[in-house]
Parts: C-alpha cells; structure tokens; sequence
C-alpha cells in the first residue's frame, strides 16, 4: 500500500510484467479530446454528445444527423416554385423536373453536392450545363466562361486559355481565375 | 396460422413505409385498421404481432444482401412502436405498460437468439432497434410533439416521455454486457447514443440519473470483472477505451453529472484505472474558474467557492446500513466504545478479489468505507453552516477524531482505504475539498500516531503521487493538498526515510 | 478468469461492433428525386 506499490507503473522497462500504462497511467488526452470534438479552452465548451456519432474513433465513420426541428416557416412558404397557396413540395420527377429552372445557381450546386448518386444530382447537372455551366471532371468543380473576356484557343484546338468563373464547394462561393482549360477535361 | 397472419401485416407495413411518406394519411389509415380488425387489441395478440415483427426484421438483415439497406425492417418496425405509442388511446392498459409489454416480447427474441447455440448471433439488428425507436421516438416528440393537434394528447404525451426513456433505460440495464458480452459493443453505442444519453442527462428534475448511474455501474462492474493486471482481453480494452471516450463527453456536456455522482461511480470503478478516476473526479461545475493550484500564495480557506457545499446525489448514509446510528451518535458525542464499533465494522467476511495497485485481495468493505467517509464530510460541512468553521476545523471535533480514530486503530489495509476516500473528496473548489484538505494535512502532520506515523504519512504520499504522476486531467484539491506539502515547512517530504529509500520516487518528489 | 464462451461472445460483439452509419437516422422512405440513379463516375460519390 506504499510508494514501493507505484513502481511498476512508474519504471518503463517492465511495464509489460503488471499493468497496461494506457489504463493505469493514461494518455495525453489531447488527441482524444480532439476527435471528440472538445476544445481545450473551457469557455469555447460546445456540446458533444448531440451529435456523438460512436464511443470509438475507428466506428465513427461519418457524421450523424442530429435532433433537429424544421420550424412552420421552412415549410409553409406559399406562391412559390409555382405552388400557390399550398406548401411547396419538390419530390417527384415528372411534376417537379420543370422547377429545377427556377433555382438560383447555387441551389443546383447545393442539390449537385448534397445528393450524390441521385435523380436530382443527374437533373441539376442538365440544368447548370443549359446555364453554360461545365463540370470539370478532375478538379471536380464548375466553372463557366467569364463573359468579359474571349479565350484565346490554343493551336491544335485541344484547350483554351482565358479568364473563368470557378465555383468553390468549399468555400461556398464563385471565383475568378486565369485557366488553360482542356477541352477533354469538362463536361 | 395466425402467425403468418402476423408476419403477411408487418410485411405490409413494411411495403407501404417505403411508398409513402410518414406523415402521410395512409400510414394512420394503416395503424387505425390494424387497431379496428384486432391486430394489436389484446395482450396476447400484441405479444404476437411484436414477436413477428422482431423476427421478420431479425431475419431480413441475417438474409439481406449485406450492401443493401440491411435495416428496412427494423426500421419500419421501430417506427410502427411509435406510431402505436402516439395514435392509440390507452384506456385498461398505460403506455408505459405497453411499451414495456413489446420491449419483454423483443428480450425474449433477443435472448433466445443470443443464447443460440455457437455464434451465430449478431448484434446490430436489436442494435438498429433501438438506435431507430430513439431516432424516430425524438422525431415524434420534437418540440412538444408539436405535430399533434389535441392539445390535451399532447400533454399526455409530454408527460410519458421521460418514462419512455427511463423504460428504454431498465431494457438497457437488462440487456448489460455481463449478462450479454454477445450485445456489448451494441450496448456502449446506444448507452453513448445522441438521442439517449443527452436526454438522460437533461430529462427535467434529473429524472434520468438514477437509471443514468445505473447504466454507467453496469459498465464500470464489467470492466472491474475483467481488468487484470496484465493480461486484459484485447476486447475489454477496446471497452475500456469507448468507457473513456463517453466520460470525457459526458464531463464536457453535463459536468454536473459527474460532480453528484462520483461517489457511485467510483464504488464501481476499478482502482486500477486511474486516468478514469481522475477524468470523473476532476469534472466541475460549468462556468467555474479555478484559481491557480500551483500558486504559493493560495489560502485554500480563501477561495470563495469552498464556502459552497457541493450537491451528491445519492445520499452516502444509504450505504452506512446499520452502522448509520453508531456513526451519527459518535458525531453527536464522540465516545470510545462508539469509535470501536465502527472500525470493527469495516472488515468483509474473507477477502475479495479486487485488482488495485499493489495489491490483489481486498479484506475490507471499500463502499462502507468510501460511505463513512463521506457522509463525515457532508455532516461537518452542514456543522459549519450551522455553528462555525472551528467547530470543524478543529483536531478535536468529532467529525475529525472518527476519521484519525479509522486510522489509528485500523490495519494499514483500512489506512490505505480511508485515505483513499478522502483523496476521492480532493476535488474542485467546494465545502468538502475544504474541509478534507484540512483532514490529511492534519494526518500528514500529527504526532498520534505512534509509531504508525511513518506508514501513515507514506500512505498518503502514495495516495497523492500515483493521482498526479497519472496522464491529466489532475483534481485542483489533489494538486493544491500536495503543493502543500512538498512546501511544508514543519515536515520535509525528502527527508523521509520511506522516500529516501526508492530512488525513483524520491527523483520525482524532488522534481515535482 | 473470463470463462471462454464468454470471451468468444465478446468477440464476436467486437466484430460486429454497430458504427456511426447503423446509428444514423432511419430513412424509409426515399422521395423519387433522392432514389439512386447511376450519375457519372466523375462526379462527387460523397456528401
């Protein structure tokens, strides 16, 4: 019950003989308190465990969703998307197909990234190319012409030079920039 | 047969969630016909239908291709509970009953497959289950259950909410992984679930705790099973981890948990964890700021929220039995025969086995002791809101001489426990941190021990370094009752014999 | 000890431990414009 007792635990060559020191001892918790989302500062305390996805870091393979409440005003917006005074709805093909041509950009872009796999990612993608929108399949973004310049084509007329409206999924915003563009590299 | 009558239902159930929205008429035409042709109308035909159901959805994830949608069944039979829960009017029977007469149903299933021969039995079916009964059960209560009309309904339900968590609850504490090591990574995931564990600590009244420790004992009493010294099973490490990982969520969330529920948490918890330990005993109040533990000009007594008595949940002289008389008469007026009582009183019949640091066996009763303890503390602290700080803060008060008297007439066994006790009060700044502070730098220094004093003042020196050469978080009462006496000037801790005679301890001290 | 029977349950709850995609939120119904459908390998697989 004395010093003597803490030994084992304190010597590193003979850990292996009496305990396991990531039991006893512990670890550095900051790693774990990392992938818990917890930050060290106190005050910047946000809740966890709403949205706690798994007890272990390897089973916590992707987010979940969380208790969430979608309030009387996301749902009762009448005269639009053609709905009149009833609530707008938006889940079928046939009646809603038309719709996609009165969202902005970035709602088929929002639809394009949010829905992968889907219906309404295969619509939003006619659609942003009818607005001369192309994706571009390694960079995985969509850009368009920027209307105020014209490219100049390169000889071969494999790619182009010139200015481009690039839209950032990350950033959630569209940017310009001076682009070789490929011709095989869009769609 | 009947049966198949049952399972042709569900099917159908099953078939028509996948066409229709939820809130679609057709699901409450569906539920209503159910009702009206006697599917669900006796006990004997919803042990039935829920049989069925459990089965079918059992079944259909063994059968599924494992890349399809494995849990359609399962799903579309946690939200048919709901619906059940929500669209009938329970009039011979309450929903608690009910809901507690499906979940018996889904035991027996669960128990019967676990028990099957060989290892057949797998868990994330009756894991999804439940992980969709709480999804879809908080999607129906959002807001007040706001999606119900009757305003009347609403209140009803409202008000059977927390018990439908708390009988989820008593279904968890059945389904524990010492009676079902087959369920149990299933069962730290939905102990652990977001829409479980949050509501279980914010239920109004904390109405959840008492189930919330209960769970949380299960664990910690599987874990103390299975810790060895070295040879932990990889899989109970693997627990241990996720244990770890809740703690520190749970200590971020809802410290306040933690704070009243020590006490219970660590009579379960195995001694040789002691990261744990310090992770459940360092968790404070919200919105607290502790002052500096290293600080030299500290005054414990200073510190203005050691005026505050913290809150225990459970009520330590619960656990006194029948020693609660002899203890409270002896606080009242301390005598000798009384003193006796009770340190003979702190032995078990034959010792147990119990894995600590440095020793194998335990021959005394911990909880008794860890009770005694501190329900001592509580009272003195209560004294001193009553009368004055002297009437504690005294080495004659009865508070302090039934402590030294545990010590003075008790084996090294019972002094390595009851300062254990109190290291376990050393934590954030409040009444009993206080006051214990008091107690073992009393003990470190007094001479009353006779020739016990060396073996006594190692004890606690052990005590307080194993909780500090431990990986962080560390208790501010540990760090500020050590600072104190590395600084003390009346007793050298490096003269020491019991230091100068390990090397490596003494290396640490010094350094420390 | 943990006896051996015991040790192989617990092992086989290892194995199939429940992750965080068994824990999501059920969803039964699919609207149309949600059902799979076989967009271009190029396009993002991932939320």
């Amino acid at each position: 019950y004395g010093l003597k007792a803490l030994l084992p635990l304190i010597r590193r060559e003979d850990q292996s003989a009496d305990y396991d020191p990531s039991m006893t001892l512990g670890i550095d918790l900051t790693p774990v308190l990392h992938s818990l989302g917890i930050s060290s500062d106190a005050n910047g305390r946000q809740r966890v465990l709403d949205t706690f996805p798994s007890p272990w870091v390897e089973t916590s393979r992707s987010e979940v969703e969380p208790r969430f409440f979608i309030p009387e005003s996301f749902t009762k917006i009448p005269n639009i998307l053609q709905s009149g005074s009833n609530n707008p709805v938006f889940n079928s093909v046939q009646q809603d197909h038309a719709k996609i041509s009165l969202f902005q950009d970035e709602t088929l872009f929002y639809l394009f990234y949010k829905h992968p796999g889907s219906v309404v990612q295969e619509l939003t993608y006619l659609e942003l190319r009818k607005r001369n929108w192309r994706y571009h399949k390694t960079l995985k973004v969509w850009l368009t012409k920027d209307p105020m310049m014209e490219p100049v084509v390169a000889p071969g007329g494999a790619s182009e030079r010139g200015s481009y409206v690039f839209f950032d999924p990350q950033r959630w915003e569209k940017c310009q920039r001076d682009f070789v563009l490929f011709y095989n590299a869009i769609m | 047969t009947s049966q198949e009558k049952m399972f042709l239902v569900f099917t159908e159930w099953v078939k028509l969630l996948q066409r229709v929205p939820d809130d679609d008429i057709k699901v409450t035409v569906f539920i209503r016909q159910m009702m009206d042709k006697g599917v669900v109308n006796s006990t004997e035909n919803v042990i039935q239908f829920t049989k069925a159901a459990i089965e079918l959805s059992v079944g259909s994830f063994k059968e599924s291709d494992p890349t399809s949608e494995v849990f359609i069944a399962a799903d579309a039979f946690s939200k048919l509970i709901v619906k059940l829960l929500v669209l009938q009017t329970f009039t011979d029977v309450s929903r608690s009953e009910y809901l507690r007469l499906m979940l018996s149903v889904i035991t027996m299933v669960f128990s019967e497959d676990q028990g099957m021969v060989g290892n057949s039995f797998n868990e994330r079916p009756y894991f999804r289950l439940i992980s969709s009964l709480l999804c879809q059960w908080e999607e129906a209560s959002a807001h007040s259950f706001m999606k119900i009309q009757d305003q009347q309904y609403r209140n009803e339900l409202v008000e059977f909410s927390p018990d439908f968590y708390n009988i989820i609850a008593s279904f968890l504490h059945a389904f524990q992984p010492i009676a079902y090591p087959g369920f149990s990574f299933a069962w730290i995931t939905l102990l652990s679930h977001r829409m479980f564990l949050p509501k279980m600590l914010r239920l109004p009244g904390k109405a959840g705790w008492s189930k919330l420790v209960l769970l949380f004992t299960d664990l910690l009493k599987f874990m103390a099973q299975y810790t060895k010294r070295s040879d932990v099973p990889d899989a109970v490490s693997v627990v241990y981890k996720g244990a770890l990982r809740v703690f520190l969520a749970v200590a971020n969330d809802a410290p306040g948990f933690l704070v009243e529920n020590h006490y219970e948490l660590l009579n379960n918890l195995p001694p040789v964890y002691m990261q744990l330990r310090n992770v459940i005993l360092s968790a404070i109040p919200k919105n607290m700021v502790l002052p500096n533990p290293y600080d030299a000009e500290l005054r414990i007594g200073d510190v203005e929220s050691c005026q505050h008595v913290p809150n225990v949940y459970y009520d330590p002289v619960r656990d006194l039995k029948n020693l609660k008389k002899p203890v409270d008469n002896y606080l009242r007026i301390p005598s000798a025969s009384l003193s006796r009582v009770v340190s003979t009183s702190l032995f078990k019949p034959g010792s147990q086995k119990d894995t600590g640091i440095g020793y194998d066996n335990v021959s005394v009763d911990t909880k008794l002791i860890n009770a005694i303890v501190l329900h001592v503390g509580i009272e003195a602290a209560l004294e001193k809101d009553k009368t004055t700080a002297t009437a504690i803060f005294n080495t004659k008060s009865s508070y302090y001489t039934l402590l030294a008297s545990m010590l003075h007439d008790g084996n090294t066994e019972v002094r390595f426990h009851v300062v254990q006790a109190i290291a376990n009060q050393l934590r954030y700044p409040n009444a009993h941190t206080h006051w214990f502070n008091y107690v073992l730098n009393n003990f470190f220094l007094s001479e009353d021990w006779g020739n016990n004093t060396a073996e006594i003042q190692e004890i606690i020196v052990r005590t307080l370094l194993e909780r500090v050469v431990t990986n962080k978080p560390h208790c501010w009462g540990i760090v500020v009752t050590f600072t104190e006496l590395l600084r003390s000037s009346e007793c050298s801790i490096m003269t020491l014999p019991f230091v100068k005679t390990v090397p490596e301890i003494e290396h640490i001290i010094k350094h420390l | 000890t943990m006896p051996a029977e015991m040790a192989a349950q617990l092992e086989s709850s290892l194995l199939n431990c429940p992750d965080s995609l068994d824990a999501d939120t059920p969803k039964l119904y699919q609207t149309p414009l949600s059902l799979p459908h076989p967009t271009s390998i190029f396009f993002p697989n991932e939320t």
